[in-house]
């Protein structure tokens, strides 16, 4: 692991005051692949390493501390400050419905999370939230949506045939807010940030609804495209949160660093499952250890 | 060697953009990197058009082995068995897949082997109707290697000439979720005659390095015999297969560009690399 090259790096550093730039760069290099095999965007690597080198340059060796346990300890704290504060919540409107715009690209987890948001809300914020099923494309969306909603006794509104995403999304909040549901989830269908057409339909639906949280849902694998696709939902959306899925894989999921550096959304939640259960708070230590290996 | 010639680092830095932007990964680009600046240090490339073409030369010598037409049973049913982590894409190139077999003249049935997921079987459903090819089902929460046997024998019966097994999404690492797939594999391999004569693993292009841990996992259990890597048609550029193709030997046999059934397409290195530097 990462602690493990860096002290081959530094075993030749014995004895020494002070940290040379030679040593540093030596060690960066270290902290660059470590970083680049665990998917962090190239150009945030470099931005990184640069900002670890002003830190490490001149730092004077503590005594309680190896020059390795020095470097590692300034990219740890780098890393977890960037990732983020942890337990942030979501966002409670004064005037009801809460209203919550799930998005993402295909396949990323949307329609799964959105079931358990509604109940960790329920659970943990004693909510009373209702899920919306935008998805008209894909084939049976809505009924997997309505499966879910139906394995947690939530209420799942569902369009008319051939109705646009935007008008069943106000729908359902008007509906929301007549049947006193507070916290309304808009579960939307996976697309490319390069399809204008179906970027073009979910600012439709977000203008449409203003809603009060716009969560971007995030495979935990996802590599260095991470940046690309955050940035273009990010820019016409103005996202409020993200949320990492699937981490109970194996991905050392540096996609989150990349997205939280190149949009400053905090992350909200991490999927750790495939039921409904398996939403856990989101904890930036945790997330620099695994992204560092 | 005072004065042997060096890459310039600039061009050194795109080089290592570009390809770590495509995920090609540390160890593939370090590999190349290494290759090109040898051969400018001992004068055989002199421009930096010769270490561009260079690079893209030595990245097509990589995927030489690496594309392959889809293998059928010249004596009876081809059983294909689609596997792949949750989310990539399978129950979709199931339905591609069969609409290139019926394409091509083929009787082709599909197994709805996803007997966990919400409205997994209800997916495929629509899918073979939307082809125009039988789906064989169970009830959700039914065991998947009964499913597996039953299409098989169903398939036989009918005579088809391709039957396409659709899978749960699973974790590699789960050890409970492989050995199921494992077993399904054995079932099916034990009732027809060389089945499955596909195992294809389906990769997203957006995966980054965690690709490889999948190929490696999944080729563990599974004599897998094919890849497909989807999601194409977004920015995301697939660099990853390099890196798998490096750990498991196993060859790309289509890609997919979109979400409609006739967003497949073979794999062709010579395309797929074109794209890359795009
Ligand atoms: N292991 C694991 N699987 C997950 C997680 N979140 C979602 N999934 C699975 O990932 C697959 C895709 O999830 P969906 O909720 O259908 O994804 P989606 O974003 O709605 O997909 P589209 O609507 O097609 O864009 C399903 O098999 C889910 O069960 C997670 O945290 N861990
Ligand atoms: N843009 C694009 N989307 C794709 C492609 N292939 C699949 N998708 C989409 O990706 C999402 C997930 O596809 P599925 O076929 O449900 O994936 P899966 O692997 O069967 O998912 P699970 O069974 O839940 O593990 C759907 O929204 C598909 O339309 C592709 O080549 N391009
Ligand atoms: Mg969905
Ligand atoms: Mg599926």
């Amino acid at each position: 692991n990462l602690s493990d090259k860096l002290g081959q790096v530094f075993s030749k550093l014995r004895g020494k005051g002070k940290l040379t730039e030679k040593d540093i760069d030596e060690a960066l290099n270290e902290v660059k692949i470590a970083l680049l095999e665990a998917d962090v965007n190239f150009k945030v690597v470099r931005r990184f390493t640069k900002k670890v080198k002003e830190r490490a340059l001149g730092a004077e060796i503590l005594k309680s501390l190896t020059p390795t346990q020095q470097v590692v300890k300034i990219v740890m704290e780098e890393l977890t400050s960037l990732l983020g504060e942890k337990r942030v919540k979501i966002t409670v409107s004064p005037k009801k419905p809460t209203i919550i715009l799930m998005a993402g690209l295909q396949g990323s987890g949307k329609t799964t999370t959105s079931a358990k948001l509604a109940l960790n809300l329920r659970k943990e914020e004693q909510k009373n939230p209702m899920l919306v099923a935008c998805d008209v494309y894909r084939p049976a969306a809505v009924k997997q949506l309505q499966v879910l909603g139906e394995q947690l006794s939530v209420k799942v509104f569902a369009g008319e045939k051939g109705e646009r995403p935007a008008d069943i999304a106000a729908r359902a909040v008007e509906f929301a807010r007549n049947e006193n549901f507070d916290t309304v989830i808009i579960d939307t269908a996976g697309r490319l940030h390069i399809d204008e057409q179906m970027m073009g339909e979910i600012k439709e639906i977000a203008d449409k609804v203003k809603p009060h949280e716009v969560l971007l849902v995030v495979d935990a694998m996802t590599g260095q495209d991470a940046v690309n696709m955050a940035t273009e939902f990010n820019e016409l959306l103005s996202l409020t949160g993200i949320i990492l899925t699937k981490l109970d894989g194996d991905a050392r999921g540096g996609a989150a660093l990349s997205i939280r550096e190149v949009t400053g959304k905090p992350v909200k939640f991490v999927g750790m499952g495939e039921k409904a259960s398996q939403l856990e708070p989101f904890h930036p230590d945790r997330m620099a250890q695994r992204i560092l290996g | 060697l005072l004065g042997s010639p060096k890459i310039d680092e600039e061009l050194l830095e795109d080089i290592e953009e570009t390809l770590y932007s495509a995920d090609i990964g540390v160890q593939t680009v370090q590999e190349i990197v290494n290759h090109l600046k040898e051969k400018t240090e001992n004068g055989e490339l002199k421009t930096s058009q010769d270490i561009v073409a260079a690079m893209k030369e030595r990245l097509g010598e990589m995927l030489d082995e690496f594309e392959a037409a889809p293998v059928l049973n010249p004596n009876g049913l081809s059983v294909y068995l689609i596997v792949g982590i949750n989310g990539v894409g399978k129950t979709t190139t199931v339905a591609k897949l069969a609409s290139y077999f019926k394409s091509e003249g083929k009787k082709v049935m599909l197994a709805a082997g996803d007997t966990f997921r919400a409205a997994a079987i209800d997916q495929l459903l629509i899918w073979g109707e939307r082809v125009g090819v039988e789906v064989i089902s169970g009830s959700e929460g039914g065991d998947p290697g009964a499913l597996v046997f039953d299409a098989i024998h169903a398939a036989q019966k009918r005579n088809a000439d391709v039957l396409l097994i659709d899978t749960a999404g699973r974790m590699h690492v789960k050890a409970n979720l492989m050995a199921e797939l494992k077993k399904v594999h054995k079932i099916a391999s034990k009732e027809a005659e060389g089945a499955p004569h596909e195992i294809l693993l389906v990769l997203d292009a957006v995966t980054g390095q965690n690709a490889v841990q999948q190929a490696e996992q999944f080729s563990e259990i599974l004599p897998l015999t094919g890849l497909v890597v989807t999601k194409l048609d977004g920015t995301a550029k697939g660099g990853i297969i390099f890196a798998v193709s490096g750990k498991v030997e196993v060859p790309v046999k289509f890609i997919g560009v979109g979400e409609k059934m006739e967003d497949l397409r073979p794999f062709k290195s010579k395309e797929f690399l074109e794209a890359l530097f795009a």
